[in-house]
């Protein structure tokens, strides 16, 4: 908790391909 | 070098190719030094930042290019400040941080564009007690207010600029504000919005372009205005 790394790596990750998208 | 050095050298009314210097290597030691060291680095770092690039921003004309260069930079080092938990919620904490982003969002400096509405499609993207992309909406339309502008006219002279990655960032952001909009209404709102400054017509063109960052933005932006008509 509070170390957590690479968060904006990961969402611009998940925009770029699509997957931040997907409908729950 | 530490956390601290860096917060003296910020302090220090630092300006041109000393500033440049000191912001490039302040975003190698944010990007490759432990999560300890950002946290060092801390609230008071961030805040040095903000204001630089507060002062940057309105100063502008005075350097442009050194001044420019000064302002991307500050931008790379708040994706990386903003990389771990801890930096996340302090910029998300920071009042400055999503309108000095925003106020960033210039077409004419499409490389500083691109990263900034990026970070910003991904702040409005996040999963937050706050409604983030409410707050980064509110940050566009005040911005737009000030300039006396359409609020997505930005984002819309972005999308005409002769830069693959500046559509696609533009996009991004679009289909980042609208899909989290949880009210039918408000993403109906929003897409006639941009059709009403023209979006339409710029996208026939941008369609014709081969690039897949762009393909997934488009056919995000199309999936959800069709399963939006349909709802309706």
């Amino acid at each position: 908790e509070g170390d957590e790394t690479g968060i904006m790596d990961g969402l611009l990750e998940a925009l770029q391909s699509g997957a931040a998208f997907k409908r729950k | 070098k530490s956390a601290r050095m860096y917060i003296q050298e910020l302090k220090s009314d630092y300006r041109d190719t000393p500033l440049l210097s000191c912001l490039e290597s302040l975003r190698v030691s944010l990007n490759n030094n432990p999560v300890s060291w950002v946290q060092n680095f801390g609230a008071e770092g961030l805040a040095l930042l903000l204001n630089l690039l507060r002062k940057l921003q309105e100063e502008k004309d005075e350097y442009p290019m050194m001044g420019v260069k000064c302002q991307h930079e500050i931008i790379r080092c708040l994706k990386a400040y903003m990389n771990n938990k801890h930096g996340l919620t302090s910029m998300l904490e920071s009042e400055e941080g999503i309108p000095l982003l925003v106020r960033a969002i210039n077409p004419t400096v499409p490389h500083m564009m691109v990263d900034a509405v990026k970070l910003l499609s991904a702040i409005s993207i996040l999963e937050h007690p706050e409604n983030l992309h409410e707050r980064v909406l509110e940050a566009i339309t005040e911005e737009a207010e000030k300039r006396d502008i359409e609020r997505f006219q930005p984002l819309i002279a972005g999308m005409t600029i002769q830069n693959i990655a500046l559509k696609g960032g533009c996009m991004q952001l679009i289909n980042a504000l609208i899909s989290r909009g949880e009210e039918l209404d408000f993403r109906i709102h929003i897409r006639s919005e941009l059709h009403r400054l023209g979006l339409r017509d710029l996208l026939t063109e941008v369609r014709t372009i081969e690039n897949e960052e762009l393909r997934v933005q488009l056919t995000v932006f199309d999936e959800q205005a069709e399963d939006d008509s349909e709802d309706l």
